[in-house]
């Protein structure tokens, strides 16, 4: 007979069949919480689908957004050591109002670990977007900066908590206007190494990728009481 | 006296049907990223009086087909789910977001009267 579809996929709470163009890469956290998942399923305990024991937070729906952003220069480095300026935007259009949002981390991956790329130090700056630029002539305007962290090399990923930004979005009615991202590469006058700024520029721009993974809680399938009394 | 086991071959009697869901089928293998498929398992089968008394049903189970040994207008107990599990269905939406998404009982482990 005709497989309802339709009806299947309202039960799993989608409109209709997604149709993404190509698969993105499944991240490390998502695979290792999805076989944790099985692996206690076929194991038999009962488990708490309502807490996600890998990042403590409580929440039965996770997303990773990828970043649709772009970058806004990629010229030589300037005076100031500024690396890289990028605009980053999520879509956050899908995350449910009736779900309670529970995490919302930013990670910027500065690419592979390494032992020869060990410098120089570097400075990361997000802002959030208070003003739209023009497409071609004028940049997203930086407004508040909600972090700032220098890392000693650059590779490896950053870890950013968003909550506060995302919830402003969704329920304090400031518009998702983005992120603005610096990286400047300070250059290490005393350590006598010359680290090659450009060189690291290059790869930055060349291995950075951000994401966005949104953890919420629906009220109706994770009635409060639902984690189990030890 | 002992009660006599039906006659009726036991695949009569209540117990869980294996049925497989394979996304490939259904053309979702395009977004589901993982699991395959999944066991959409389902009870079915005859819940007489002897059933009751070894089958690990409940209690009331056991009084509604003792009713029905009794008076035949009682209706019998009833072949249902009683053990589920939940699952995990890791897709990607049209917009490109890895989505992992959990539902709660959603394959039936054990059958029993009820």
């Amino acid at each position: 007979s005709k497989f309802q579809e339709y009806d299947f996929l309202q039960f799993l709470d989608l409109e209709k069949a997604p149709s993404p163009r190509r698969f993105q890469p499944v991240p490390r956290i998502l695979r290792k919480i999805f076989q944790a998942r099985e692996a206690a399923v076929a194991g038999g305990p009962s488990q708490d689908l309502c807490y996600v024991k890998e990042l403590g937070v409580r929440g039965n729906l996770l997303r990773l957004l990828p970043d649709q952003g772009f970058f806004l220069n990629t010229q030589k480095p300037s005076r100031d050591g500024s690396c890289l300026q990028k605009y980053l935007y999520f879509n956050l259009s899908a995350i449910q109002v009736k779900g309670t949002l529970t995490m919302a981390r930013l990670t910027l991956d500065l690419g592979p670990r390494s032992y020869y790329n060990l410098g120089p130090e570097v400075e990361v700056a997000l802002s959030v977007v208070e003003e739209h630029g023009v497409w071609g002539r004028s940049h997203p305007k930086p407004g508040r900066m909600f972090a700032l962290q220098s890392v000693p090399g650059p590779q490896g990923p950053l870890h950013f908590n968003l909550q506060d930004v995302v919830k402003d979005w969704n329920s304090n009615g400031l518009k998702n206007l983005g992120l603005y991202l610096e990286i400047l590469a300070k250059e290490d006058r005393h350590s006598g190494v010359n680290f090659q700024v450009e060189n690291t520029c290059d790869r930055l721009i060349r291995s950075l990728h951000a994401s966005l993974l949104v953890v919420t809680l629906n009220p109706e399938h994770c009635p409060s009481s639902s984690r189990k009394r030890r | 006296a002992a009660i006599p086991v039906p006659k009726g071959s036991c695949r009569n009697l209540c117990h869980r049907h294996q049925l497989f869901i394979n996304f490939r089928d259904l053309g979702w293998h395009k977004w589901v990223i993982a699991p395959k498929g999944f066991m959409a398992n389902y009870c079915h089968g005859d819940c007489p009086f002897s059933m009751t008394t070894y089958l690990n049903s409940s209690n009331y189970a056991f009084m509604q087909a003792l009713m029905h040994a009794v008076d035949p207008r009682v209706p019998k107990a009833v072949c249902i789910p009683i053990k589920l599990s939940p699952i995990s269905i890791l897709y990607q939406d049209s917009d490109g977001t890895v989505i992992l998404r959990h539902y709660e009982d959603m394959v039936v482990d054990e059958c029993g009267c009820g």
